[in-house]
C-alpha cells in the first residue's frame, strides 16, 4: 500500500468471523498531511467490514476534530487500504465468505 | 497512561491513547 503517513493496523487478532473489526490509526508522518493534527496520539475505533466504508469513518474523524478536513481523503485511503488487505487475507484463509 | 474517549454523534466510539514510541516512524 502506498505510505500515506497514517498507519492503520489490526487492534485485535482477527479470526475472519466477525463483520465488525478492532482498528488503531496513527500518524506516522504529519509532513504527508495538509494541516497537522493536535493529537499524536493512536485512535481506536471498531469498522464495520459489511455496512461501512472508510470514507464515513475518516469523516467522522474529522467531525470529532481529530484532523482536519482537507486530509479527510488521505484518512480515507490510509483506512481503505488496511481494509481491502483485511479483506484479501479472509478470503485467501476462507474463499466464498466475506 | 492517559486515555481519551471521544463519542462522535453518530455513536461510534473512538478510544486515544499514546503511541509508543518504538511505532514512530524516524523523522
Amino acid at each position: 500500500a502506498e505510505d500515506t503517513g497514517v498507519r492503520v493496523e489490526l487492534a485485535e487478532e482477527d479470526n475472519g468471523r466477525k463483520s465488525s473489526i478492532a482498528l488503531r490509526l496513527w500518524v506516522e508522518d504529519a509532513k504527508k498531511l495538509k494541516v497537522k493534527p493536535k493529537d499524536n496520539g493512536a485512535i481506536e475505533f471498531t469498522f464495520d467490514l459489511e455496512k461501512e466504508t472508510p470514507e464515513d469513518v475518516a469523516q467522522e474523524m474529522v467531525e470529532s476534530g481529530f484532523f482536519h478536513e482537507n486530509d479527510v481523503k488521505i484518512v480515507g485511503k490510509s483506512i481503505r487500504d488496511r481494509v481491502a488487505l483485511i479483506q484479501w487475507r479472509r478470503e485467501r484463509i476462507c474463499p466464498g465468505h466475506g | 497512561i492517559a486515555v481519551t474517549q471521544v463519542v462522535h454523534s453518530a455513536g461510534r466510539r473512538f478510544i486515544v491513547s499514546p503511541v509508543p514510541e518504538s511505532r514512530l516512524k524516524d523523522q
